[in-house]
């Protein structure tokens, strides 16, 4: 299987 | 009251029906110098980004800021039942009710709609997103928005694997651009070499490359950023194995649309 990093993982809270 | 006033239907109606078959909610944003808008998927894994300046509107008018999150498949459906020339206008009062009214106003028939969408939650957006560097990439790939569709319409009529969520495997090599998806009887793989920009000025492929670098995409994701794409002529692609993918159209130089997507890891 793949494993995947959610997007929000990057970024921080506006 | 907050009333911004637009003439965009026909863009509105295209990101709408881009953007809604992927995200579910997004967050809006109105403000002086324009729109923002910011959606993530349900499976957390790809957030679009839209900034449209003022100047982009042929008539924009926002005294304040305007914020909340909304239902893109409602929304879409309100587009479609607008004519391409009609004016939108947007209302939401200044207590805070938790609703916000579109109207499309036709002035040849003149005929008014109106929609009133309920604000949702928008899904844990928006989040702080610093402007990207190009050298922070591994390798970008520049080309035509009609030639990556062709390629995402080719992938996706060949990669369904069936039991599982189709992806792609992008590579970029020796001044390359590999896309490969698996079918269930075989594979298909497009092959795009850098183009001769003396032959084709207007429609260059430009592969610039640091390292060699190969990523698994879920197919769903460019099929959406291909759709999005229609927006302009070019497509840019941003690809590192640390940090999520930018898919970007420029639209015009009063804006873009992009798409951040994080990589299926082996």
């Amino acid at each position: 299987g793949h494993k995947q990093s959610t997007i929000t993982n990057y970024f921080i809270r506006a | 009251m907050l009333e911004p006033r637009l003439v965009q239907t026909t863009f509105f109606k295209n990101v709408l029906e881009a953007l809604s078959d992927l995200f579910i909610e997004a967050h809006f944003e109105f403000s002086r110098t324009g729109l923002e808008l910011q959606a993530i998927d349900t499976s957390r894994v790809a957030l679009v980004a839209l900034v449209l300046r003022a100047e982009a509107f042929n008539h924009y008018l926002c005294d304040r800021g305007l914020s909340m999150g909304l239902n893109l498949a409602d929304m879409a459906k309100a587009f479609r039942c607008a004519n391409n020339d009609d004016i939108i206008t947007i209302k939401a009062e200044e207590d805070w009710t938790d609703t916000v009214t579109f109207t499309f106003e036709s002035p040849e028939d003149g005929e008014i709609l109106e929609f009133d969408f309920d604000f949702v939650g928008s899904n844990g957006v928006p989040l702080e997103i610093p402007e990207y560097q190009e050298s922070e990439y591994q390798a970008i790939v520049r080309m035509p928005s009609a030639k990556f569709m062709r390629i995402c319409k080719k992938l996706s009529s060949f990669g369904d694997s069936g039991d599982r969520d189709p992806v792609v495997i992008i590579s970029v090599y020796k001044e390359r651009v590999r896309s490969f998806a698996r079918g269930k009887t075989g594979t298909s793989t497009t092959v795009c070499l850098q183009t001769q920009t003396v032959d084709k000025p207007k429609e260059p492929t430009l592969i610039e490359m640091k390292e060699e670098v190969s990523l698994i995409f879920d197919l769903k994701y460019m099929n959406s950023f291909s759709k999005a794409s229609t927006l302009s002529d070019q497509v840019t692609i941003n690809l590192s194995s640390e940090l999520p993918a930018v898919f970007e159209c420029k639209i015009a130089e009063l804006g873009y649309i992009r798409y951040y997507i994080s990589p299926r890891k082996e």
